[in-house]
């Protein structure tokens, strides 16, 4: 599921 | 990162300086469609609010600054330098209809309800409908500069290989962002068709030229 600190993709 | 990922960004960087160099070297933006370019830049405004508070890699920096800078240079290319050449007559897709139910679903749909989260939403599903406009261009001038289909193909296989990152990521990493996925999904999906007539047409050397 999504992470929590934030998207790391652009 | 995988090769998937890193490839799709960089055919999305090819995209991006290969419309910024047809628009500079031409010095015209005739065929471009001026709503479609506002569009990124806000996509690209929205999503990368968090570049000076969440600070991933360097590469995740350096290539969100390019992004910005190209797509608003882009903007003022269309809209102001090179003006006289922008086709407003063919440019006509009403964007507020994309952009007024993309702005409510991103307040139904997300991850999180907070400020950032709920942009950095909008600019996803923004993303998966900002082509239109150009892609409803090319059918009412009926052509496209061969060019612009070389622009519209790496920007449609940008976000295909994010596809297929999606799965590597969630079969190696467990990670998925549903979210993404499905706009992904109907974003490659709107390209199909053009792909189709990329491939057939202009790969065989001829126009890209739609029956009128």
């Amino acid at each position: 599921q999504w992470n929590q600190q934030g998207h790391d993709e652009l | 990162m995988n090769v998937f990922r890193l490839t799709g960004d960089l055919s999305h960087l090819v995209a991006i300086i290969l419309l910024l160099l047809k628009i500079w070297k031409t010095r015209s933006c005739a065929g471009i469609s001026g709503k479609s370019q506002v569009m990124f830049a806000l996509v690209f405004t929205t999503r990368y609010l968090d570049l000076f508070t969440n600070f991933i890699s360097p590469y995740n920096s350096v290539m969100k600054v390019i992004y910005l800078g190209c797509s608003y240079a882009t903007v003022y290319m269309i809209y102001m330098k090179f003006k006289a050449s922008y086709d407003g007559n063919h440019d006509t897709f009403r964007a507020e209809f994309l952009i007024i139910p993309v702005g409510g679903l991103a307040f139904l749909v997300n991850h999180e309800f907070t400020p950032l989260e709920i942009l950095w939403t909008f600019s996803i599903y923004l993303e998966s409908v900002a082509i239109l406009p150009q892609l409803f261009m090319i059918t009412k001038t009926g052509e496209a500069e061969t060019i612009t289909t070389h622009y519209l193909f790496a920007l449609g296989l940008y976000r295909a290989l994010y596809l297929i990152n999606w799965i590597w990521r969630y079969y190696f990493e467990g990670f998925f962002d549903l979210i993404a996925i499905v706009a992904g999904c109907v974003q490659t999906i709107l390209y199909c068709d053009f792909f189709y007539l990329y491939i057939t047409k202009v790969l065989h050397g001829k126009k890209l030229s739609l029956p009128a």
